[in-house]
Formats: structure tokens, sequence, C-alpha cells
């Protein structure tokens, strides 16, 4: 899309149909390439998980997919005992070798000694990171690259019951852990995908130059659910067993990332001094902490503004419950009376096309079948600071097909949540 | 709380500088 004014994007409409081809990024020139790691969408074709394992992108189950998740945060949020599906009807059917983790994005590193490949979900809501291992003491689902074997590599070590390192991971996970003579972990995920296995110590490799011995991390033995055909997951959270915090020393707990636009397009995952040099200009707001979920990144969300407009919600609508960033929630969740407002204002300006039936927790969709360009408002997101995210046009729309494209932002069901 | 996903985040780079508390956006950050 392109930005007609100031107000609002125009949007070639067969532009919002995935690609089937990858179209790659320019490299990365310098030293800045050695702690970069690609970033692609699980199931787009840059996928390094094979073409056979992939789905077709079913909107339907990557919004059900996400509520889960949602409904998992919130709960982890209000101290309540995780029993996220307890009340839902839905459920995803978790087909072997089939993936329907299509909301995340996915980055390869090393592990091992000598190294293997692996693909990861990365993942800033979660803490823990882990992958499955042989001998898949009770089950591992199908992925695309060979299952890490313990046994192969020189620098692997099991984490002892009673130490330190086995209390923490109870902690970062909410799952006691627990002893069968070494440490076992246990996580659980909001779309009830979990995974329990060994704690245990590797070398964990990012680059040539960014090698950590003795990086901790989950061996599993026992894996299910919507995890597509990535080796496990990267967990980026605040937590002290993620991978920022064990990489504090080099990095400092500075990152960065670049989610593509597209399925077919690439990103990256950045770690340490150099991040903000791919853009030209990085405005930043606070960065919160707060006791209720200790391993999530809060930030000061304020207001909301559409077509440049300023839209009247009171600041309490955001500061009494808090905002949270999450690389693997997809859709935006709103206050009920935020997401009203922006509603609102985005059909009204939006009134000259022909509006469609609901889709899962979108509930503003549109016919643009029958357009060759769209004109739709800009809307942009106001924090702390005087910091403002104009949102691209690739995220103010979600799109089933051409006859169902709906506004990629959601309310929360309680203003409490 | 409210939750700021994936897809509001697409091409800008998002910086974390969890020791300095702050956070970042840079449009264009893909590119």
């Amino acid at each position: 899309g392109e930005i007609a004014d100031s107000h609002h994007h125009v949007i070639v409409t067969n532009s919002l149909i995935p690609a089937k081809t990858c179209t790659q990024s320019p490299k990365v020139s310098g030293s800045n390439q050695l702690r970069k790691l690609q970033v692609v969408h699980i199931n787009g074709p840059c996928s390094p998980l094979g073409q056979g394992k992939k789905t077709n992108l079913n909107l339907g189950q990557i919004l059900l997919q996400d509520e889960l998740r949602v409904r998992s945060i919130h709960s982890r949020i209000s101290n309540s005992k995780q029993s996220p599906l307890a009340d839902s009807k839905a459920k995803i059917p978790a087909k072997s070798g089939r993936s329907l983790g299509t909301g995340n994005f996915v980055v390869n590193v090393g592990l091992g000694t000598p190294k293997r490949d692996l693909t990861l979900i990365f993942d800033t809501g979660s803490d823990l990171t882990w992958i499955q291992c042989k001998p898949c003491a009770v089950n591992c689902y199908q992925q695309n690259e060979p299952t890490f074997d313990p046994s192969q590599s020189s620098t692997y070590s099991n984490i002892s019951c009673g130490s330190a390192e086995c209390t923490q991971v109870g902690l970062a996970t909410g799952n006691s852990p627990r002893c069968s003579s070494t440490c076992i972990y246990g996580v659980l995920y909001g779309d009830n995908s979990y995974s329990v296995g060994f704690y245990g110590r590797e070398t964990l490799t990012l680059s040539a130059s960014d090698v950590f011995p003795n990086f901790e991390f989950g061996c599993g033995q026992n894996n299910r659910g919507l995890f597509g055909s990535a080796a496990g997951l990267l967990g980026l959270g605040r937590n002290q067993i993620s991978l920022v915090s064990q990489t504090a020393t080099k990095f400092g707990k500075k990152f960065s990332y670049c989610l593509p636009s597209t399925s077919s397009g690439t990103g990256f995952l950045a770690f340490g001094n150099q991040v903000g040099t791919s853009s030209s200009s990085v405005k930043y707001t606070s960065l919160l902490t707060d006791s209720r979920g200790n391993s999530f990144y809060f930030v000061p969300l304020l207001g909301i503004s559409v077509k440049g407009q300023r839209l009247a919600i009171p600041p309490t609508a955001f500061t009494s419950s808090g905002t949270i960033i999450d690389s693997g929630t997809v859709i935006t969740r709103l206050p009920p009376a935020a997401y009203a407002a922006l509603r609102s204002a985005f059909r009204q300006a939006m009134s000259k096309y022909p509006s469609t039936s609901s889709l899962s927790i979108l509930d503003t969709c549109y016919d643009l079948s029958g357009y060759n360009t769209v004109t739709i408002p800009t809307i942009t997101l106001h924090f702390g600071g005087g910091t403002g995210l104009a949102v691209d046009s690739s995220g103010i729309l979600v799109v089933a097909s051409l006859s169902q494209v709906c506004l990629a932002f959601a309310g929360n069901s309680d203003p409490s949540d | 709380v409210a939750i700021l996903g994936n897809k509001q985040q697409q091409t800008f780079e998002v910086v974390y500088d969890v020791t300095g508390g702050k956070l970042g956006f840079g449009a264009g950050g893909c590119s």
C-alpha cells in the first residue's frame, strides 16, 4: 500500500493476497550481519520448513489460536489458575505434520557440539527456550530438521534437581519442576500446546562470533501442539532464564526485530548494540514492568488516532489494566471502550465499501472483491513520551479473501482484561 | 491487559532496551 496523504493509505487489492514466492530482503553487510538472524513467517514461502509440511492459511484457525493465546495471557496476569480452555468450545485440530501456528515467526539458531541448525519459533511472550530431543521418551511431533540428540553432543549436560536453575525454570513456566534423577520442566501454552522434558545446558550458537556455552534450555521429551514443523521455541521474555537474560553479559539485554509485512518477506532478529541501525529514526517510549506478569514487556499505550484525529478515549481505559507487547499474538487486543471508538471511526471512514460478515474475533469486515484499489484510513497508536506508531497499511487489514477483508484489531470482552 | 500484536508491529524495527527501560519503533525497519 501507499500513503495517499497523511490520513489515508491507498492499497492495490491484489497485493492483499499472499504471494507464493519468497522475496529475499537485501543482505546486511559488514559486522551487523553477525548478530542478525533472519526472521520469516513459519508458513510462508521463505520458511526453511518443508513445503510438504505447510498448510494453506486458514484465517479462522489463526484467529482461534490467537484468541486462546490471549486468554492464556489474561489468565496469567490475573493470577488465576491456567485453565483458559475450560470454558471454551473451541478446539483446534492438530494434524500430524500440518502447521497451524501461522501467527508465528521463526529463526534459525545452532545448538550443540558439533553445531546443529534448528528452526525455532521466536516469542517475546514466554521465557523458556526448548527444543525436541531424542530419545523423545513420550512424544515428539514431526519436525522438519532431524531431532536433536544430546547424546551426540559433547557439550550437553543435565541440570540437577534442587538446583537454583531448576527452581527458576519452575518460576518461569508457572509449573513446579519434577525430578527424575535430573530436573524435569513442563510448559503449557494458551492453546494447550505443551513441552515436558529435561532441563539442561548446551552450547548455543547465534553466529560464529556469538557462541554461548552452558545455555540453559529445555530438552523436550513430550511435546505436542501447534508448533508446526519447527524444532521448538525461542523464549525472549523478561525472566532470567530467557535468551535475553542469559546473553545479557554480551548483549546488555538489547535486541530488536523486524517482522515482514507479508508471509513471503523476510525480517530479522538482532542482538546487542547494533539495534536501531536498520531504521532511519527510532522513536522510544518506556518499557515498563508489572508485578502481575514478570515475563511480559509492558508499554504505556495512551491513545489512538484515526485519520490523524485523536479518538475520545479516556486514558484510564488503557492505564487501568496496562498493555503488553507480544510477538506471538497476531491481532492487537484493545480495552472495550478503546476498541469501540476505533471501530466506529474506522467504519465511518470505510462507509463507501460494502460490509460483510464478521470472522471470529474480527467484527468489522468488507467485501472488496469489486475494487482494484481501496483507500483506508491511517491508524496511529500513541505511547507515553509522545511516541506514535503509525501502523503500516499491512497492519490495518487482515485478509481471509478479497470478499472478506477485516479490520485487524479486536476488543477485549472485559474492561479489566 | 491490552496486547499489541505482531500484525501491528510489522515492517517496524521494534527495539527492546530492557536494561535502559525503553522500547523503540523504527519505521521501515525491514528495508
